[in-house]
């Protein structure tokens, strides 16, 4: 596959981010019993979320199922508990 | 299936709903049918009820709103998110929120809104997103057609893990609605048969059941499982219920003269169905008034067959027009000046001229039991 030209990862990449933050981030900040590595890389943890969610290879990356799945219509309702 | 955390339900089975604000892209009347008919794929499976309201606070609050209208979810425009709901609770607990920005439809042209109501009132029920791809409840837009619509397992187990079952007057559970297709081989007389289709062929009476067992006329030369057929003086329209291996994708029918096919299935559209029409459960030729009555969920059209059209103003309710006759048409026929209803193991001999059921019958007894 050609490799996407900047542009288009640059707004996948903002996509995604938005997503993550729309379905993947719990709100009000950690639940009880949850601790967050300080300076931990949350969009990759999150990436994985969301593609264990979704059946897809969990590889921490942006790769094109990921990306298929992020650009689909889809419910507001967020993935993880909120 | 998965719950929200603390597993939020609601404390009783009957839940008021109201639709506050409307759509342009839809006509409030279609947009109350799909309403309606999303509670019922769950009301189907659990013992909750659904009372609409048109003033007031309901605990179902269901409006079409855009961008950001205060709840902290802002909407996003075409595409992407399509609609959202609050689980179970007081005040926004239960509400249900649809972008204004998509365009919603009763069929496939755009985001039907029957299959994401179906969805969101999950939320609205207490239900998360599922992991499973088959669910209604996985989080991305599948189209599911409306009529005929069957809650898959893994969303019944969810929401039979917050409800439990809903109860038949027996006290057993019953199973969710959907097509009269009872897989198992019914014994000759078992008092729960019920049939497909029933015409009249020349002299004698097809009683359709897709398995050859009971001693109906079986015609091997046409495809099985029919659910619909009809003899009119014109022609014979055989309806089969599809998915059928020899049919092409889409509801079909054949024409017939006697038991010879003639040519090639047919569209259903020829009729002047409208698109989201994806089946037919049964259908009747009245000979004096040579109109043919074809019944689809809960309601019926009228075909008129010296104009070759369908008539205006249909379709209607069944059961508003054809009084004491209950439940899904599964087949129907004319005889005598009746018009027998099939529904399940009852018939219904239905007096046209006094417009009222002159007695029930079990179906099992048209052949002999």
């Amino acid at each position: 596959l050609p490799a996407a030209s900047p542009r288009t990862s640059r707004n996948n990449y903002r996509l995604a981010q938005a997503y993550l933050d729309k379905y993947y981030t719990k709100k009000g900040g950690p639940q009880i019993g949850e601790m967050v590595a300080r300076g931990g890389n949350s969009t990759v943890k999150k990436i994985k979320e969301l593609q264990e969610f979704f059946g897809l290879r969990v590889t921490g990356k942006l790769d094109r199922a990921t990306m298929d799945v992020i650009k689909r219509p889809r419910c507001g309702v967020p993935d993880v508990a909120n | 299936y998965r719950l929200f955390p603390g597993e939020p339900k609601w404390k009783k089975n009957t839940l008021t709903y109201r639709i506050s604000k409307y759509t342009p892209s839809m006509t409030p009347a279609e947009v109350d049918r799909a309403m309606e008919m999303a509670l019922r794929a769950w009301s189907s499976a659990v013992p909750l009820n659904f009372v609409r309201i048109n003033a007031g606070e309901a605990d179902i609050m269901i409006s079409f709103e855009t961008g950001d209208h205060g709840d902290s979810y802002p909407f996003d425009g075409p595409r992407g998110t399509l609609a959202h709901a609050f689980a179970p609770g007081e005040g926004l607990g239960g509400d249900t929120h649809f972008d204004n920005a998509e365009k919603w439809t009763m069929g496939t042209n755009g985001f039907n809104l029957f299959t994401v109501a179906a969805h969101e009132f999950g939320h609205a029920l207490g239900l998360a997103h599922s992991t499973d791809p088959s669910a209604l409840m996985y989080p991305t837009y599948k189209y599911q057609n409306p009529y005929g619509f069957r809650l898959p397992k893994d969303d019944v187990k969810g929401i039979q893990a917050l409800y439990g079952p809903r109860r038949a007057f027996s006290g057993k559970p019953t199973a969710p609605h959907g097509p009269p297709h009872n897989p198992s081989i019914p014994d000759l007389c078992d008092s729960n048969l019920s049939f497909d289709a029933v015409t009249m062929l020349g002299k004698e009476l097809l009683l359709f059941r897709d398995r050859p067992v009971p001693e109906a006329v079986l015609l091997t030369a046409l495809p099985c499982c029919l659910v619909g057929a009809v003899q009119s003086w014109t022609r014979m329209a055989l309806i089969p219920y599809w998915p059928s291996p020899e049919v092409p994708k889409g509801p079909h029918y054949w024409i017939t003269r006697g038991f010879q096919m003639q040519g090639p299935p047919r569209t259903i559209y020829d009729f002047g169905f409208p698109r989201y029409v994806q089946r037919i459960d049964a259908a009747v030729y009245l000979k004096d008034a040579q109109k043919t009555l074809f019944f689809v969920g809960d309601e019926y059209y009228s075909y008129d067959e010296r104009k070759r059209k369908m008539e205006k103003d249909y379709p209607k309710s069944t059961e508003e027009e054809f009084s004491g006759v209950n439940g899904q048409i599964d087949a129907a026929v004319e005889l005598n000046g009746y018009i027998y209803f099939f529904s399940g193991p009852k018939a219904y001999k239905y007096d046209t001229e006094k417009e009222d059921v002159v007695s029930v019958l079990k179906s099992s007894s048209w052949i002999g039991c």
